[in-house]
């Protein structure tokens, strides 16, 4: 989205650093 | 000691590669030496928190998920060559949490702690109506089934008397009306085909330990029992475990033991 003048944007999707990635299958 | 501003670690992505190098140098630690049940896989990341060691030096303290493999814990199969159970096969899963040192790069396990749970009945129903589900190891079936299979592999086997060391995994299957069983076996100084009181019979200095699978199946006329059990290669006298505080994991599995056998070593072929 185009942001105000002087109003922060967010600097796109924060990436959530866990939990990790599933290597297997969860249970 | 300067205040660090923050909350004094240093947070990582789960994903990270020195995150993961992290969780898989415990995964190993766990895995050499576990003294029962099977080798455990890597699954999932959970959290991660890295703190300043003085002088040098950083800790990982990380949660970690794992999921049981199909290799007895003193298989010599490397772990990295072990097919993680399938959830049809009644997955288990270990919630783990390590104290993990990196020092020169090199990453040492200070503190594990870990805790195996079977998936839910519900779980492998979803994904396998009829497929058996584990059973308690003390189901009398199972104990049935265990010694009809040890005393059917002694009496074919021509070596060593071969004596329990643990019921590892068991299933009550219900068509046809079947038991199967995972259990560990161990080499004793009596001969197989001589035995008249097993309560004689000692394990050897050097521990040689086999791992059988059997299915004793109901019939009409009485029952059948099929056995396979694979010897693993003479393990050389181990040192006592460290006892003195050092933190060993809370195994997965009821006991402790010797650590498993050199991963290069050739296993003995499977004994039918």
């Amino acid at each position: 989205g185009v942001g105000q003048p002087g109003v922060a944007v967010p600097a796109g999707p924060v990436v959530r650093p866990c939990p990790g990635r599933i290597r297997h299958f969860k249970i | 000691a300067p205040h660090i501003p923050g909350p004094g670690y240093r947070e990582l992505n789960c994903d990270d590669p020195e995150t993961e190098q992290a969780a898989l140098a415990a995964v190993d630690y766990i895995n050499s030496n576990l003294l029962r049940g099977y080798k455990h896989a890597l699954n999932q990341i959970d959290k991660v928190k890295v703190w300043p060691r003085r002088p040098t030096g950083e800790v990982f303290e990380i949660e970690i998920d794992t999921l049981e493999t199909t290799c007895y814990a003193l298989d010599p199969t490397p772990a990295a060559n072990c097919s993680v159970r399938k959830l049809e096969q009644h997955a288990v899963e270990g919630d783990c949490d390590f104290h993990v040192l990196k020092q020169d790069g090199q990453f040492s396990v200070l503190f594990a702690k870990c805790d195996s749970s079977p998936d839910s009945a519900e779980d492998v129903r979803k994904v396998c109506p009829d497929c058996p589900l584990l059973a308690p190891l003390n189901d009398s079936r199972v104990a049935h089934a265990v010694e009809a299979a040890l005393a059917a592999f002694n009496a074919r086997n021509n070596g060593s008397y071969y004596q329990l060391v643990e019921v590892a995994r068991a299933q009550i299957v219900p068509l046809p009306v079947s038991t199967y069983v995972e259990f560990a076996v161990a080499a004793t100084d009596c001969v197989a085909n001589e035995v008249t009181d097993p309560a004689n019979c000692n394990l050897l200095a050097e521990k040689q330990y086999g791992f059988c699978k059997s299915t004793l199946t109901q019939k009409v006329a009485g029952e059948d029992v099929a056995v396979t059990c694979t010897v693993f290669p003479t393990q050389p006298v181990l040192p006592q475990l460290l006892t003195d505080g050092t933190n060993v994991p809370t195994p997965m599995v009821a006991s402790a033991g010797p650590a498993s056998p050199p991963a290069a070593a050739v296993m003995v072929g499977p004994m039918v």
